[in-house]
């Protein structure tokens, strides 16, 4: 076994040196040429983020400002021109945000600010920056974030939208229960869900993929709440409108379906211990309208018990559906026109806009609150695998 | 330990918003085909 008999780790302050010319092949050998799928894979999370911070910290010990500023400005912009280049990589995606994250909170935790070193030992308050005041770079980083998490949100986006209409609408995981299938739905979508590759099945995989990428990547546990109540809000968003809009999908049997789904997505959150992040909630309209399939339209009663009932739809919303309601078979009625009416007149004062569709491609404001680290800089170790020996532990 | 010793204050370090960090970005090298 190989000895290291240099340094005992106590000596070192958790600062790593570096020559000026050499910030490039910093920022390039650890930001725009990292793969998180390979060398990535075995750091410690958010290791980039603290070599970064370390580096940093040499620079603010130097007191060279024009040394911390490029480095600042390098890092900022090879994460952009990174995300440029494979944005469209949920996984680089992932990874930026988590790191990103991570250095802007080191730039907190040992900015010197006492309200952030609240959960600091002793040895940590040693390494906060000396010199320089980084509020100014903690805006522009924390504004990085946001853009970092508004791309992987229609990352996530993206590969979730063929997978919602299959996977909550169309595939049918209840056996029995449609009845009469409308005309020429097998047909239409025959050719793009053949062998069933959308299922809700396989959506909920995909939803655990991220979730276990963004887990791996030491994503703050706050900030995948905030991931996973999107992605919830997505599908509930798109699932709604393309009931809002197909005629084949507004009947008690779509009804069914639907609530099943739902129900599995709330055990999915529950598998993740994610109950609390408020996404169940955004699946409210979906759920409404799932309801509005299922009960009785036909007496006043039952126009009374539907716009009690369905708070989170719009009026149009409501009526849309009602107009769409087709029977699956011969004990089901269309909603008479009377009725329709009668909803319409009970729902007149309701102050809301006259919105049909759900904006699919809403974002949340996302925030990132603050997660000290228990690390101790001066235990970090670089693997030899990131090429970047021309550092030195100090 | 005892308490921290003073430290004297720290400069702040004005900074530009995002997009003027894009334009003075201009010495990077360009990427390669």
């Amino acid at each position: 076994h190989p000895v290291n008999i240099a340094r005992r780790e106590k000596d070192f302050q958790g600062m790593l040196e570096y020559k000026k010319e050499d910030e490039m092949k910093l920022v390039k050998n650890l930001i725009l040429e990292l793969k998180p799928r390979g060398v990535a894979v075995n750091l410690i999370p958010g290791l980039p983020a603290y070599i970064l911070f370390m580096c940093l910290r040499h620079a603010d010990y130097l007191n060279d400002d024009q040394k911390v500023r490029t480095l600042l400005t390098s890092t900022i912009n090879s994460i952009k021109k990174i995300l440029k280049k494979r944005g469209e990589d949920f996984e680089t995606v992932s990874f930026w945000l988590s790191n990103t994250c991570r250095f802007l909170h080191c730039l907190k935790q040992y900015s010197g600010d006492e309200t952030f070193a609240k959960h600091n030992t002793p040895r940590q308050n040693e390494h906060c920056l000396t010199n320089f005041d980084l509020a100014e770079y903690r805006q522009v980083i924390s504004d990085l974030a946001i853009q970092i998490y508004q791309q992987l949100i229609k990352c996530i986006e993206g590969t979730l939208h063929a997978m919602i209409v299959y996977g909550m609408l169309e595939h049918e995981t209840i056996q029995g229960v449609s009845g009469v299938k409308p005309t020429g739905l097998r047909k239409r979508t025959a050719s793009i869900a053949e062998d069933d590759t959308y299922t809700l099945e396989s959506m909920l995989r995909q939803l655990s993929a991220f979730h276990s990428t963004m887990c791996q990547h030491g994503t703050d546990p706050e900030l995948i709440k905030q991931v996973v109540k999107q992605e919830f809000y997505i599908i509930g968003a798109v699932t709604l409108n393309n009931l809002l809009l197909r005629k084949d999908m507004c009947s008690w049997s779509k009804g069914m379906q639907i609530r099943y789904n739902v129900s599995q997505l709330e055990e999915w959150l529950r598998d993740k211990g994610l109950m609390n992040c408020g996404a169940k909630e955004t699946l409210e309209p979906l759920i409404q309208a799932a309801q509005l399939l299922q009960v009785k339209k036909k007496t006043d009663e039952d126009a009374e018990a539907i716009c009690s009932m369905c708070h989170a739809l719009t009026t149009s919303q409501i009526v849309r559906i009602l107009n769409l309601y087709t029977p699956v078979n011969e004990f089901e009625e269309r909603v008479s026109i009377a009725f329709i009416r009668t909803i319409q007149t009970r729902l007149r004062d309701r102050s809301e806009s006259p919105q049909l569709l759900m904006d699919t491609k809403m974002i949340y404001p996302v925030t990132f609150p603050f997660n000290p680290s228990s690390l101790a800089l001066e235990t970090i170790q670089i693997p030899s695998s990131l090429n970047l020996g021309f550092l030195t532990r100090v | 330990l005892g308490p921290r010793p003073p430290t004297r204050p720290r400069v702040l370090l004005k900074a530009p918003t995002l997009a003027e960090m894009e334009e003075m970005n201009i010495s990077e090298e360009e990427d390669s085909p």
